[in-house]
C-alpha cells in the first residue's frame, strides 16, 4: 500500500534526525508506481541530505533516460514496451558510494533549469535574431535557422510547453503550444552549451 | 515528537523489511 508506507515514511522523515534513505525510499515508492515527478523530488531531497549518495543519483538517471526513450519514441511514432528501471530501497545500513560512481552523470549542465535557460535564450534570439546561430551546432544549415525564426514568429514563450528529458549523452526537448503543435529538439553539449542538431516539427 | 536516531534506524529497517 504506497500510500500508507509513504505516509509512514514521510512521518519518519519530519520527526528523524537528517537520513536521506528515508527521501531516497520515498523516491523508489513512487518510482515504482511510475510516479516521476514525485520519485524525482524525493530522490533530489535524499541528495540534499548526501551528495555522495551514488546510488541515489544513478536512479535520478534511470528516470531521466527512461524518460527520454519514452519521448524519442513518441516524438518518432515509434510506440515501444518499455520495462521502468529497478530502484532498489535503503536501509539504515548502506554505505553511500562516491558520487562519482554514477560519473556518466555527474555533470552540472546536464540539468532540466540549465537546458530551461538555454531554450528560453534560444527563444529570444529567434524572436530578435541577435546571436541566433550560436544555438545551433556548427554545421546546421542556416536556412533551416531561418524557417524556425519564421515558424515561431510572434508567439510567446509562456504559452509553450516544454518537455525535457536526458539520455546519457544528449537532451531532448519537446515544445508544444496549446493547438499541439509540436517540434522536437535533439542538442548536445558543445563546450559547456547545450547546441540544437536536430530540429524536427512533428 | 522528535525520535532518536537508534530509533529512528530501527524504524526504517522495519519499513524497509516490509517493502521488499
Amino acid at each position: 500500500n504506497r500510500a500508507a508506507m509513504d505516509s509512514r515514511l514521510a512521518e519518519l522523515e519530519s520527526r528523524c534526525p537528517p537520513m536521506p534513505q528515508l527521501a531516497h525510499n520515498r523516491g523508489v515508492l513512487a518510482a515504482r508506481a511510475s510516479d516521476w515527478p514525485d520519485a524525482i523530488d524525493h530522490f533530489e531531497r535524499s541528495l540534499q541530505q548526501d551528495r555522495r549518495a551514488a546510488q541515489t543519483f544513478g536512479h535520478l538517471r534511470q528516470i531521466f533516460e527512461h524518460r527520454a526513450a519514452k519521448a524519442y519514441a513518441s516524438a518518432l511514432g515509434t510506440p515501444i514496451d518499455l520495462p521502468p528501471p529497478l530502484f532498489e530501497w535503503q536501509s539504515s545500513s548502506i554505505e553511500n558510494a562516491e558520487r562519482r560512481a554514477a560519473a556518466q552523470a555527474d555533470n552540472p549542465l546536464q540539468s532540466i533549469s540549465t537546458l530551461e535557460y538555454e531554450l528560453f535564450a534560444w527563444w529570444q534570439a529567434l524572436q530578435n535574431s541577435i546571436g541566433l546561430a550560436e544555438h545551433y551546432v556548427d554545421d546546421f544549415s542556416p536556412v533551416a535557422i531561418q524557417l524556425s525564426r519564421e515558424y515561431f514568429a510572434n508567439r510567446q514563450w509562456a504559452d509553450m510547453h516544454r518537455e525535457i528529458a536526458f539520455t546519457a549523452n544528449d537532451a531532448v526537448a519537446v515544445i508544444s503550444d496549446a493547438f499541439h503543435n509540436r517540434t522536437l529538439l535533439l542538442l548536445r553539449l558543445v563546450g559547456h552549451r547545450w547546441k540544437i542538431y536536430q530540429e524536427t516539427r512533428l | 515528537e522528535r525520535l532518536s536516531l537508534q530509533r529512528c534506524q530501527v524504524e526504517l529497517d522495519a519499513a524497509v523489511a516490509l517493502l521488499s
